[in-house]
């Protein structure tokens, strides 16, 4: 399983 | 990165802009919530703390978030220094408190992580989602706005409006789902369709922004 990547929006 | 994002992104930064020109053209902050102002900054402080580590994000994001804070803060600075005059805390008057304590429960209630980071981000998409509620409630008691101040919200909800389809976009062919940004963005979106039904009826038909 893939990490979650930090926020990447605004 | 995809168009509803990008749009999103640009109008909140239009909207920022249609501020400041608001003010100048006007000399004037009358119609503009401070309270609201002070929330939109809690909100980037406490979301953009980032900027300073995560470098490698991009430099998109990373120069949006100074520009949100600066633009932010200079907004204030304005409404506190050279346009005081026109401030009226008769009529600013909704209670924030309550809007801060409701997005820190939530957050602390259901961050992704309990890391001092997650917990504030959770903290600022919630109080995102409310922020503008001091401005439409002065609005309210206003009883109308000068048309680019209707501009300015206008410009301010298709921001996280815009970013509802983004959302659906990146669920379907990224596999990417954020709960929290989602839910906080549909109601924050919800909270404008009042505004948004005049503007529509009334603004873009040349009419002023009055309530009826």
């Amino acid at each position: 399983v893939e990490e979650k990547k930090g926020h990447d929006e605004l | 990165m995809n168009l509803f994002r990008i749009l999103g992104d640009l109008s909140h930064l239009v909207s920022i802009f249609i501020l400041l020109q608001k003010m100048r053209s006007t000399r004037s902050c009358a119609g503009i919530s401070l309270r609201t102002q002070i929330l939109y900054l809690m909100v980037y402080c406490t979301r953009y703390l980032d900027i300073f580590w995560t470098f490698n994000a991009s430099l998109y994001n990373s120069s949006m978030k100074l520009v949100f804070i600066l633009s932010t803060a200079y907004t204030i600075y304005l409404m506190r220094t050279v346009y005081k005059t026109a401030l009226d805390p008769q009529i600013d008057t909704f209670a924030t408190y309550y809007l801060v304590g409701g997005a820190g429960l939530l957050a602390v209630l259901f961050p992704y992580k309990y890391t001092v980071y997650e917990v504030l981000w959770s903290f600022s998409i919630w109080l995102e989602s409310v922020a503008i509620l001091p401005q439409l409630f002065m609005l309210q008691r206003t009883g109308e706005a000068e048309t680019i101040t209707t501009h300015y919200l206008f410009a301010l909800g298709a921001y996280r409006a815009l970013y509802i389809p983004n959302w659906l976009y990146r669920w379907f062919l990224e596999g990417h789902f954020d709960p929290i940004a989602t839910v906080a963005g549909i109601i924050q979106t919800l909270l404008y369709s009042d505004f948004f039904y005049i503007y529509y009826t009334k603004v873009l038909k040349g009419k002023k922004f009055e309530l009826p």
